[in-house]
């Protein structure tokens, strides 16, 4: 009865090794590893349904960035271009494709102290799937450098 | 920094590494011990910002960060040995990786009270940093500050990061900026554009376009403004989006990597793919459902 694409197993057997966790200086009571706990999501309250007044604070005062692995299906690219789209923000730089190693990398758009970025070829766990794009634009972005 | 917290002997690393890493737990909100695991710059920790990162779900590791995606070390698929990554992000940034809330991973709750939510969480992510800046890594409270993340942290990164502005009178934190990759910004627009989204990758036909415009849309016409697909009342609507919803999430494509091989290997008795699918359709009555045919799926071939 696994469910469909996830891989975990490496990290259970990682994390529960009892040598590890000595190395991680974590209490022997400590429950067993488990990469994703069903009951803090069941029990969890979702209590914003949108970030919209969030980023309508955060953008006028600290630089972000929203990047997306272009062929995600849990949280897609095009919802996320929608909704920071739909923030109103003044276009800094239009959208254009960024580079990395002589390929295309993605696309970004800039806005008001808000970049929109995406990672062609990379699925959800972009650092994972993309590692060097990524940390050629992660890079950029903390050191407020052109993509 | 905290010398009972520094990691002497990683098992399963073999090749050296050039800079100090510490495990151990944040404290937040009374009675809640967030586990962390920190890995200075291999650059120039001093100067180097520092960047904290947390994985979504709710409810799942930001383990899974560190030792799948982007830190120092990457966990063989043997499940005991490591390998380096070259392309770590603490080549030029101290990363901080935070278990949150409590329950989750090795973080724990002294009466495992596991119960939680948004503004809980938020609040028990902000005093465990203030713990972090103040009692564990003084050292850093001036260097530069970024708030990351990835899926749920879409929700956690702005919470957070509001608190720590709206905060710095009482705590200052050089709070420099945030970044999210594939982040829950909104459930609505993730669910309307997920239809679009696969439609125009090829995963179902006209058909059940066709279906899905008439139903859902307004004057015919498929765009963001005039389809409703997240949380539409009309029972032929909500009936053409399960079927769509089947086939994205249910039928053996990968939903993390649509291009990618779909593996099937134990992840416990909660899986990824299960707390993912917990953000998705929610508003539809089909939405458990959902959720149990993920968690029934047999391997396809």
């Amino acid at each position: 009865l696994d469910p469909p694409c996830t891989n975990g197993t490496d990290l259970l057997m990682y994390l529960n090794t009892p040598e590890v966790r000595m190395a991680l200086h974590i209490p022997l009571d400590v429950k067993k590893f488990e990469l994703c706990n069903d009951e803090v999501n069941f029990k969890y309250q979702r209590e914003y349904s949108t970030m919209r007044p969030q980023y309508e604070f955060l953008t006028s005062r600290v630089r972000g960035l929203i990047y997306n692995g272009d062929i995600d299906m849990a949280c897609n690219f095009l919802g996320d271009e929608w909704f920071v789209e739909s923030l109103g923000l003044q276009v800094k730089e239009g959208r254009r494709m960024w580079h990395q190693g002589g390929q295309v990398g993605g696309f970004v758009k800039r806005f008001t102290n808000l970049d929109l970025v995406t990672v062609r070829g990379a699925g959800h766990m972009v650092p994972e799937d993309k590692p060097a794009p990524s940390l050629q634009m992660i890079t950029s972005f903390l050191f407020n450098k052109p993509y | 920094a905290p010398a009972a917290d520094e990691i002497k002997n990683l098992p399963g690393l073999s090749h050296d590494i050039s800079f100090k890493h510490y495990s151990g737990y944040l404290n937040g909100v009374e009675g809640k011990h967030l586990h962390y695991w920190f890995t200075e710059s291999s650059r120039d920790p001093v100067n180097d910002p520092v960047v904290l990162w947390m994985n979504g779900g709710p409810g799942c590791s930001s383990m899974e960060g560190l030792l799948a995606e982007l830190g120092p070390y990457l966990i063989n698929p043997d499940g005991k040995t490591l390998r380096k990554n070259k392309y770590a992000w603490n080549t030029m940034a101290n990363v901080l990786f935070l278990e949150a809330p409590a329950c989750v991973g090795l973080s724990y709750d002294d009466n495992d009270n596991c119960s939680t939510g948004d503004d809980e969480t938020s609040l028990g992510n902000y005093l465990a940093l203030q713990d972090f800046f103040k009692n564990k890594f003084p050292e850093y409270r001036n260097n530069s500050f970024f708030i990351t993340g990835e899926s749920y942290g879409g929700i956690y990164v702005p919470t957070l990061a509001v608190r720590v502005l709206k905060g710095q009178d009482q705590f200052p934190i050089n709070l420099q900026g945030y970044a999210i990759g594939n982040g829950l910004s909104s459930y609505e627009l993730n669910d309307d554009s997920i239809i679009f989204f696969a439609y125009y990758h090829g995963l179902f036909g006209d058909d059940l376009w066709t279906r899905l415009v008439e139903h859902c849309c307004t004057g015919g016409r498929p765009t963001r403004q005039t389809c409703n697909f997240s949380n539409s009342k009309w029972p032929m609507c909500s009936q053409v989006v399960q079927k769509a919803s089947d086939i994205i999430y249910n039928e053996g494509l990968n939903m993390y990597n649509l291009y990618d091989n779909c593996p099937h290997t134990t992840a416990g008795k909660f899986s990824r793919h299960e707390a993912d699918l917990s953000n998705i359709l929610r508003q539809h009555d089909f939405h458990s459902t959902l959720m149990l045919r993920a968690k029934n799926k047999k391997p396809v071939q």
